[in-house]
């Protein structure tokens, strides 16, 4: 364990509390995307299954259980509990163009061809993805409320701060994981412009909003 | 390939 990674997953922590606070509190999900929340609930699912089977610490233990339960009551309160508050007509990404081509790339590009490996490479792909229907429902939208942007740029640290936890491993401990790191790239890259528009906007105290 | 305590980040 090492500094960056202790707070990217705090900061990934902050994140989904953060969102499921600002659903409870408002008893709103407006402007929060569905679809991405299953993603984020399918990644965590497919990552944690080792969850009982291989103990590495309480640390890890106990954060695996938390992201988990935490994402599942976030998905309930969107689908169930504040149903009416969701905004399906502008969460209209299609899951499917992220969860097929992704599935089939861990089956094609992983380290080892087993289903525990296939599934964590599955989720790995994946989250570096899941975000992307709800920037789109923000540039749908073409606005996003405070509290969601800071939950995504919380979000998008998490990652960021993982890519140099990845390079102070790979220089301390000779260890790196390609997957792990290109997944993390790509994932840290598309919320490139919303950090430009987090910096730019919501650190002023303006509203987020995209130029329409 | 890695060996199984690489799977230690979350």
């Amino acid at each position: 364990m090492n500094i960056f990674r202790l707070v990217g997953d705090l900061s990934h922590l902050l994140a989904i509390l953060l969102l499921l606070w600002k659903i409870w509190k408002t008893r709103s999900c407006a402007g929060v995307s569905g679809k991405s929340q299953i993603m984020f609930g399918l990644v965590y699912i497919t990552r944690y299954l080792d969850l009982f089977t291989n103990f590495i610490s309480i640390y890890n233990t106990t954060m695996k259980a938390i992201f988990i339960a935490v994402a599942i009551a976030t998905i309930y309160l969107i689908y169930f509990k504040f149903k009416a508050t969701y905004d399906s007509n502008h969460d209209t990404f299609r899951m499917e163009f992220l969860i097929v081509p992704v599935g089939g790339l861990a089956f094609l590009v992983n380290h080892d061809f087993t289903a525990l490996e296939i599934l964590w490479t599955f989720s790995i792909y994946l989250e570096s993805v899941a975000i992307l229907p709800q920037l789109f429902m923000i540039s749908k939208t073409g606005e996003a409320e405070t509290i969601t942007s800071h939950y995504l740029f919380a979000l998008g640290s998490y990652r960021a701060l993982y890519i140099v936890n990845w390079v102070y491993r790979y220089y301390f401990e000779g260890f790196f994981d390609l997957i792990a790191i290109v997944a993390g790239c790509v994932q840290t890259i598309l919320y490139c412009d919303f950090f430009y528009l987090y910096v730019t906007k919501v650190m002023h105290g303006k509203k987020l909003s995209l130029p329409a | 390939p890695l060996d199984e305590e690489a799977k230690d980040e979350l």
